[in-house]
């Protein structure tokens, strides 16, 4: 058995000009996880770093970077799931926070529930202690601009391909 | 949408997912990303898999439990990436894309969309691509 980490960025939509903000970006997150694994941290620990390296890189649509609901506004899902015990903890419609996939494995390790939501998921957070960060600082002006382009009533059919 | 699947020196596996869902979707949509079998599974008897794509879709086929089954039938982890994304496009013509891993650290990323960014590291040496092929 070999060690190893694999890490996608998403199967939406990439322009041209972006591939290699992609290509980079999962590049220096998979590298972040496999460091963890060879200091000897568990494959729990390289997971959740390597999607907080993407949540934090606005190339990709998570954390900062998400595209924008109807109204213009970040909402967040998260899963971790853990194989050695089946434990898991998820997420979902969270705002205002950086990295939602960490609140997920709060929830995995500090709950008996399976997945918090909405205005429940933000109690929670607040409770552990995560930070909230103003909703504009997870917004990028592609995520802004793809947000307009896509209620124009003539959206690129490509552009809204329904793939999150 | 993010994930990543990982296999550690103890053999232990894990699934993580994160993602800000949907191009202008609905306020209160929730997708496949925190749905246990859907956005993700790990079980260090089957393997791990991240998954990413049409969510609703992804929810009506539970594609991540769904490849996990193939893998549990005897498939590799590779071919089982493959059967559960044709299923998803033949039965429901949803596209997308997983990582998957089973308990001998082999891997996959495979994808039905026309992109997927994907990278792994393993015994020191990194793979990636974008386009289907690479």
């Amino acid at each position: 058995m070999l060690p190893v980490v694999v890490v996608h960025g998403g199967a939406g939509y990439i322009p041209k000009e972006r591939s290699e903000l992609s290509i980079s970006g999962v590049c220096s997150a998979v590298q972040a996880g496999y460091t963890i694994l060879q200091g000897e941290g568990s494959s729990m620990d390289a997971v959740v770093e390597a999607v907080i390296q993407m949540e934090n890189n606005p190339a990709f649509n998570a954390g900062c970077g998400s595209v924008l609901n109807i109204k213009g506004e970040v909402e967040m899902d998260a899963l971790v799931m853990d194989g050695k015990t089946l434990g898991s903890g998820a997420v979902s419609a969270v705002r205002n926070i950086a990295n939602p996939i960490q609140l997920a494995r709060l929830v995995m390790d500090k709950t008996s529930h399976a997945c918090l939501t909405a205005e429940g998921a933000s109690q929670f957070a607040r409770s552990m202690g995560i930070p909230e960060v103003p909703l504009e600082s997870l917004i990028t002006e592609y995520s802004r601009m793809r947000w307009k382009k896509n209620l124009a009533p003539d959206a690129n059919p490509v552009e809204c391909q329904m793939l999150g | 949408t993010v994930g990543a699947v990982a296999v550690d020196k103890e053999g232990n596996i894990a699934c993580a997912t994160s993602t800000g869902g949907m191009l202008n979707k609905m306020e209160g949509r929730v997708g496949d990303t925190p749905i246990i079998g859907s956005g993700g599974y790990a079980d260090n008897l089957l393997g791990a898999v991240s998954t990413t794509g049409h969510g609703e879709t992804i929810m009506k086929i539970t594609l991540a439990r769904l490849i996990l089954f193939h893998m549990e039938q005897g498939q590799s982890a590779e071919a089982a990436s493959d059967l559960g994304l044709a299923y998803m496009k033949s039965r429901l013509e949803g596209l997308g894309g997983v990582v998957t891993v089973d308990p001998q650290g082999h891997w996959a990323a495979r994808f039905s969309s026309n992109y997927m960014a994907w990278a792994a590291a393993q015994e020191d040496t990194l793979h990636y691509g974008l386009y289907t092929g690479e």
